[in-house]
Parts: structure tokens; C-alpha cells; sequence
């Protein structure tokens, strides 16, 4: 798990998934 | 030589799926829907995307996709109910559903397509719902969820189409003559025009850009000068200016970051092979045809581009 | 060919259209009115693996724990060589799933009917594991670890397609659920 410092009351945690034979860095955002 | 090109076309476009236009690795940004849309306003900002799909936390599922439209829809409540305005404020991504409701507008019906279907289907999707853009969605094998594994653009089908086939090359017939584009009823205004009033019309003619016009002494038709481009509304929202009901759309466009490569024109002796070459290089979103005194003689935009290399 | 920019949808060129065709008065409104361009220098996004610490390692385990049990959580009971590790269980069952008959709308306005799917697992496998960067720096990282069904009973289908199951898997439970747990040690602390 990625995660970055929570600004603005909002949080960004992300993931890198093997999708079949690709690389996706999924992010997502959330507010605290 | 033109037919033969685009037949060879499509024969690449249906071999292909829309995974193989994929990078090996990409990012994928996603919001949950309990974000407030200022927030990601923000975040579309920073991250320098214009949209993202939404997740709804509580459901576990995918909500469809943020775009400019939704943003130009909670500015046109606000227009509509301006003692509304804290609920603005408040406004998560939830409520844009309910937005869509309270001004009457039929909610984006976002297509999806699975990634390993044809590419060929997924543009053929995308004309008939007029998006501009399509997530590839596939489930989660164990849950039975929805994955959004990436959104295709129409640029970047256009991008990938350019850099694979080098038949486009052999698209030499001039636009005159390819009756491609938009060239009658186009919504037009002037740098004086209300910002509001230039919102409005992409809401009610459901284009996504409107050309800005010189103004005249006589009255008569001015020369191309600008374009408001619904993603502009991003920059207004971001600015907290939209409450200014006297903005000029002028005024608006001064809000345009300094690295805004510009409205792209051509002519009607231009070909897709010239076309198709800009568009490998540069972020295309449309381009007005103008007359060698830059007069405005129509729009060619990227749908009308891949309808036209899918169904001729 | 005679494709070409438009010079005056330039910004610089277009904010000299724009005040050359003001009075003064007018440019002051301008001025004003914040009408300066959108800054695109993006505050370079900083991320980490995991979140850091600079609590004392038991410490950073208590609040760990307390944040588990306030969201409901299981763990099973450490073992010796791995008291930095915990096996964590989460029910994750919000809405089920639903099998859309055409998966290619998935934007379906609510008044749809949609049948739920039977049989998903509703029970998320989650690693947290504590390490050392170096001295007093301490680092928490999260690991999905699966799903499994509350009813062991159906545990024992054996899991098919493992390889298979992880080419495919949505990581948005996952990062859903690792966000509550940050929200809970971030709010506690």
C-alpha cells in the first residue's frame, strides 16, 4: 500500500495491480 | 486509395481490443463519492485529468464517471437556485445525481465495455452514446465486483490509431470533399457575451466547446478568436468566480493556465493525413475550419474524426 | 497543409486582447476580480509505502489494535517469531455485488432491478506488518491477503483459479478498507 500525507482532510492511499500482462497504479481518494 | 486506406483500418481497429491500447503500466485515479466536489475539483486539478470514475464506498461499486458536465450542471443549479449556494459548498459527489435532477437534465448515461472486446466495439459504444470517453470495466473473479481497469478517450484511440497504422498517410481527399464536420447552425458569441450565457449553450446544444467571434462596427460575422471549451469551467469553479454573474467569457479565459497550447483551425483543403499526424503529436480536442481570411466556416471533432475512419 | 494555432486563443496574446479593448477602470475591476490564470505547477504528489512512525514500536501496536476492534475487526493471536505481524479478518459485506445482466452499463440509474449475487466471500484477509527503517523510524505497511466466507463450510471449496483470481481483482476494497484504518489510527492519535 502507497499512501500520502493527508491534506486538506483528504486522503490518497494507492495500489499497483497486475491487470493480465499490464501495470495499473490504482489511487484512490477519500476524505478523512 | 482513400476507401482501400480506411478498410485496412478498421481491419486493424477490429483486431485489436481495447486492452492492447493499454501502457504495460498506467495510473488510474478514482474518487470515492463522499468526496465534496470542491475536493475533487482539486484533485482533477493537481493530477492534471479533466475526469475520473467514481466508487461508492457503501455499495462497493463503481457510480459512473466525474466529467466537465458535471461541473457545468452544479454551476447551472447555483445560476438556478443562487440561495443555494452553501449547499454548494457542502456538495459531495453523491448529490450530482440529485443536481442533475433539480435542473432537469437526463443523468450521463455512462457505456462501459469489457476490456478484451474489440476495440472497434468500444468506439462503436462511444459514437452511439456520445461520450467522449469509456471505461473498460471487468469483474472480480472471487467477489463478482466490478474492476474499472482504465477509461479510454477518443484521443487516445485517435493517437493509437495514428502511431499504428501508416495508412493514414494515404488519406489525401481533401475535408471539402469528405463532408466531414459541422458547417451549418453553429452557436457562436462574442468576448462580451455573459460567461453564464456561454454555459448555458453547452448545456442546451450538448457541445463541448463554443467559438468565440471578433466583434464588428456593422454587425457583420467576425473572424475565429477564441473558444470556450467546456473543460474551462474547471479553471472558473477552482477560481470561485462563478457566482459572478457579469463575467465576460472574455474575463472567464483570462482564468486559462499559461500553458494552454491553443484552438487548433485547418481549412477545407486539409486531409485526415495531415490530421491524423497533429493528433499524434498534440492534444487535440477539435478543430475549426476557418477561411484564409479566418473566417468560421465549421468543426471537426474527434467523434465526427472516428466515426468517419469506423462507418465512413 | 494549413493547420495552425489559433495566435489569439494564446493566453498571453489573449490577455492583451482583453485589456486593450478596457478602460482603466475596467482593467481595475480586473485586477480585482482574481481573474489571474489557473496555476498548473502541480505540488508534486509525495507518496510512501505505508505510514510512518515514530511512536514506539508497542505503542504503534496498541493503537493498531485499538483501531481493529473500533472497526470491527478479527485477528488471529500472534504467533512468537511474528509478534510485528497481524493476520487481520474483515466482514466486508455492503450491498452484495449484483450479476448485471449486461455488464456493460454500470452506470444503471437506481430504480434497476438487480438481482444479488449468492455465494461472494464476505470476509477480507488484510497483512499489517510493522518494520524498522532505521532507529526510531518505524514504517506500517498493509497487504491485501485475500477473501474468505464467514462460513467455514464454504471455505473448503478449496480456492479456484488462484493465479487466475489475482489477475483479475479489484483493488478498491482493499484501498477502502485500508482508508478507514488509517482514518481511525490518524483520528485516535
Amino acid at each position: 500500500l502507497a499512501t500520502t500525507s493527508i491534506k486538506h482532510n483528504t486522503l490518497a492511499v494507492a495500489s499497483i495491480v497486475r491487470y493480465k500482462q499490464k501495470y495499473s497504479t490504482q489511487i484512490l481518494y477519500a476524505p478523512l | 486509395e482513400q476507401q482501400a486506406a480506411l478498410e485496412s483500418m478498421r481491419q486493424f481497429i477490429k483486431s485489436k481490443t481495447s486492452y492492447d491500447v493499454l501502457p504495460v503500466s498506467y495510473r488510474l485515479i478514482v474518487l470515492d463519492t463522499s468526496l465534496l466536489v470542491k475536493k475533487s475539483l482539486n484533485i482533477l486539478l493537481q493530477n492534471n485529468v479533466v475526469s475520473a470514475p467514481l466508487w461508492n464506498s457503501t455499495k462497493s461499486k463503481f457510480a459512473g464517471l466525474l466529467t466537465s458536465t458535471d461541473f457545468i450542471n452544479v454551476i447551472q443549479y447555483y445560476f438556478q437556485f443562487p440561495t443555494k449556494m452553501d449547499l454548494v459548498e457542502s456538495l459531495t459527489l453523491d448529490g450530482l445525481r440529485d443536481i442533475e435532477r433539480a435542473i432537469g437534465v437526463a443523468p450521463m448515461e455512462t457505456a462501459s465495455i469489457h476490456p478484451f472486446k474489440s476495440l472497434y466495439d468500444a468506439c462503436l459504444k462511444m459514437i452511439s452514446s456520445k461520450a467522449r470517453r469509456i471505461p473498460l470495466v471487468d469483474k472480480d473473479l472471487k467477489t463478482q465486483r466490478e474492476i474499472v481497469v482504465s477509461v479510454l478517450t477518443q484521443y487516445r484511440i485517435l493517437k493509437f490509431v495514428s502511431l499504428n497504422c501508416k495508412e493514414i498517410t494515404r488519406l489525401n481527399i481533401p475535408l471539402k470533399e469528405l463532408n466531414i464536420g459541422t458547417y451549418e447552425g453553429l452557436s457562436t458569441v462574442s468576448m462580451s457575451t455573459p460567461v453564464m450565457d456561454v454555459i448555458h449553450l453547452l448545456t442546451s446544444r450538448n457541445v463541448s466547446s463554443v467559438p468565440i467571434l471578433s466583434e464588428t462596427q456593422d454587425g457583420s460575422q467576425g473572424t475565429l478568436i477564441n473558444v470556450y471549451e467546456g473543460i474551462d469551467v474547471l479553471a472558473l469553479i477552482k477560481g470561485g468566480i462563478y457566482n459572478d454573474l457579469s463575467l465576460s467569457v472574455g474575463e472567464a479565459l483570462l482564468k486559462r493556465p499559461e500553458d494552454f497550447e491553443g484552438v487548433f483551425t485547418c481549412t477545407l483543403n486539409d486531409k485526415l493525413s495531415t490530421i491524423l499526424e497533429i493528433i499524434k503529436k498534440n492534444r487535440v480536442h477539435r478543430l475549426f475550419v476557418v477561411d484564409d481570411q479566418g473566417f468560421l466556416k465549421g468543426v471537426v471533432t474527434l467523434s465526427d474524426i472516428l466515426q468517419y475512419i469506423l462507418l465512413g | 497543409s494549413t493547420i495552425a494555432i489559433l495566435p489569439s486563443s494564446l493566453p498571453q496574446l489573449h490577455r492583451a486582447y482583453i485589456m486593450e479593448h478596457l478602460t482603466p477602470e475596467q482593467q481595475q475591476v480586473i485586477q480585482s476580480k482574481n481573474l489571474t490564470p489557473l496555476s498548473t505547477k502541480k505540488s508534486k504528489t509525495r507518496w510512501h509505502f505505508g505510514i510512518r512512525s515514530r511512536s514506539y514500536p508497542l505503542d504503534v501496536m496498541g493503537e493498531i489494535y485499538r483501531a481493529l476492534q473500533n472497526l470491527g475487526a478479527e485477528w488471529s493471536k500472534p504467533s512468537e517469531e511474528e509478534l510485528w505481524t497481524i493476520r487481520v479478518r474483515w466482514k466486508y459485506s455492503p450491498a452484495k455485488p449484483t450479476v448485471d445482466a449486461d455488464l456493460d452499463d454500470f452506470h444503471k440509474p437506481e430504480e434497476e432491478e438487480e438481482e444479488p449475487v449468492s455465494n461472494t466471500p464476505d470476509m477480507m484477509k488484510m497483512q499489517i506488518q510493522l518494520f524498522q527503517l532505521e532507529p526510531n523510524n518505524y514504517l506500517v505497511d498493509f497487504k491485501f491477503g485475500g477473501w474468505e466466507f464467514s462460513n467455514p463450510e464454504e471455505n473448503k471449496a478449496g480456492v479456484e483459479g488462484e493465479d487466475d483470481e489475482m489477475s483479475s481483482f479489484s483493488a478498491y476494497p482493499f484501498l477502502h478498507m485500508a482508508t478507514r484504518l488509517i482514518m481511525e489510527l490518524a483520528v485516535n492519535s
